[in-house]
């Protein structure tokens, strides 16, 4: 059972990451 | 029949392999609209940084596993481009639908995002293969091995030059993008993000130090922590 803990934010996306927006 | 490690790993490649059957190894219609709409068409640099890093790949895959197996480096390599092209429509849909635009000329003329976006998927490749685990990780079946653990994480970020925290910087929105990636997968991507949180990002040449200058000097003055916290 393993689960993958989602630490972005909705708001945050790829695009924030690369510095895009 | 009872489950066993090679059954267990034969279904995850049978898997992997018939979700990206119906992916093409050519952008789909819907990513070369996406690639249209941009301010810059990426299409080319992107199709030439995609042949620089095969050469790449198969390359230093060859040394690693030997030159008899070149040709699974370039099967290994062609199934990643799928997964590569998979996952980047599916993230630039939940953008779109995020952000109300578009337009993505930025992130898609940004060299870093598509290096590490093929990075991921061929690391999702590989560890499917079983060809990357762990050096130090507990579920290395092919320990005492040398050719299968040299192609082990991070080796694909000494392959393609590409620094740890800009990897790090996917890994979520890949599994965010893909929701049939089996648990497996997804545990050896978190696996790889706890290497880098925890080592790789802080060795000495990584990009994230010249971050935290820019930061501090950027006016986000915050009280340093004392080494007892």
């Amino acid at each position: 059972n393993h689960n993958y803990h989602f630490g972005l934010e909705d708001h945050e996306g790829i695009s924030e990451l690369f510095d895009c927006d | 029949p009872p489950q066993t490690p090679i059954r267990a790993a034969m279904t995850s490649i049978q898997q992997l392999r018939g979700d990206l059957i119906s992916s093409g190894d050519q952008p789909s219609t819907t990513l070369n609209t996406y690639f249209k709409n941009c301010t810059v068409d990426p299409t080319q640099n992107m199709l030439t940084r995609l042949e620089t890093l095969e050469q790449l790949f198969s390359q230093r895959f060859g040394q690693a596993v030997g030159p008899r197996c070149l040709i699974l480096g370039k099967q290994r390599f062609a199934l990643g481009v799928r997964l590569y092209y998979k996952i980047m429509e599916a993230m630039l849909k939940s953008e779109e639908k995020r952000l109300s635009v578009q337009n993505f000329s930025k992130l898609l003329n940004d060299a870093t995002f598509h290096t590490s976006l093929l990075a991921c998927a061929l690391e999702v490749v590989m560890a499917t293969y079983g060809e990357s685990s762990f050096k130090t990780g507990g579920y290395n079946h092919a320990a005492g091995d040398s050719a299968e653990t040299d192609v082990c994480f991070p080796w694909i970020l000494h392959v393609f030059n590409l620094a740890a925290f800009d990897f790090y910087k996917v890994i979520e929105s890949f599994i965010k993008a893909d929701p049939t990636l089996s648990k497996d997968t997804v545990k050896h991507l978190e696996t790889c993000e706890n290497l880098i949180m925890e080592r790789i990002a802080w060795r000495t040449d990584s990009p994230l130090f010249e971050l935290l200058k820019q930061e501090h000097e950027g006016g986000a003055v915050e009280q340093v922590e004392t080494p007892a916290s």
